[in-house]
């Protein structure tokens, strides 16, 4: 999927991490967009 | 929160100028992650990449010492990233857009207004008041 970047965000204490790809293929499981 | 939500998160087509945000982003994060998480992930992330294209347009022309001052610059900066500066929009069956509540979980909207097997589509756009 090309270069994936990787962010913590933290609000009220609750971090999350979201993972950003250059494109859909081979980052997504699937249902169409592979 | 261990399951994983799968979206593909644009430009609201109508509220946006396409020239100043055009890039489809293909996003995975946990599904306890809210609302509020995604707007402020996405401030962060353009405010990240607009420092990347000003520092690219400006190498080779910098004098000593600027490079401090736009770390300071930067730093300040993010400090000020907030959850408010976008707002979050889900389509609807009707080709409008529904605003989300910030305190939705993304697990939320995915069964409550997406309800279908593939990555949830959200759109952004600045909030009218900034």
């Amino acid at each position: 999927p090309g270069e994936v970047t990787v962010t913590d965000v933290t609000i009220n204490s609750l971090t999350v991490t979201f993972r950003e790809a250059l494109a859909a293929k081979g980052f997504f499981r699937g249902w169409g967009l592979e | 929160p261990g399951s994983e939500i799968e979206l593909v998160f644009r430009p609201h087509p109508l509220l946006v100028n396409t020239q100043d945000y055009s890039q489809t982003r293909y996003v995975k994060t946990t599904a306890n992650a809210t609302v509020d998480h995604l707007s402020k992930y996405l401030a962060l992330r353009i405010a990240l990449e607009d420092r990347q294209r000003d520092s690219q347009s400006d190498a080779g022309t910098e004098k000593e010492g600027g490079a401090k001052g736009e770390e300071a610059a930067t730093g300040a900066s993010l400090k000020n990233i907030s959850e408010k500066q976008y707002t979050i929009y889900i389509p609807t069956s009707g080709g409008q857009f529904s605003t989300l509540n910030g305190s939705l979980t993304l697990e939320l909207v995915n069964e409550k207004y997406w309800k279908v097997r593939k990555p949830l589509e959200l759109y952004y756009a600045p909030t009218k008041d900034q």
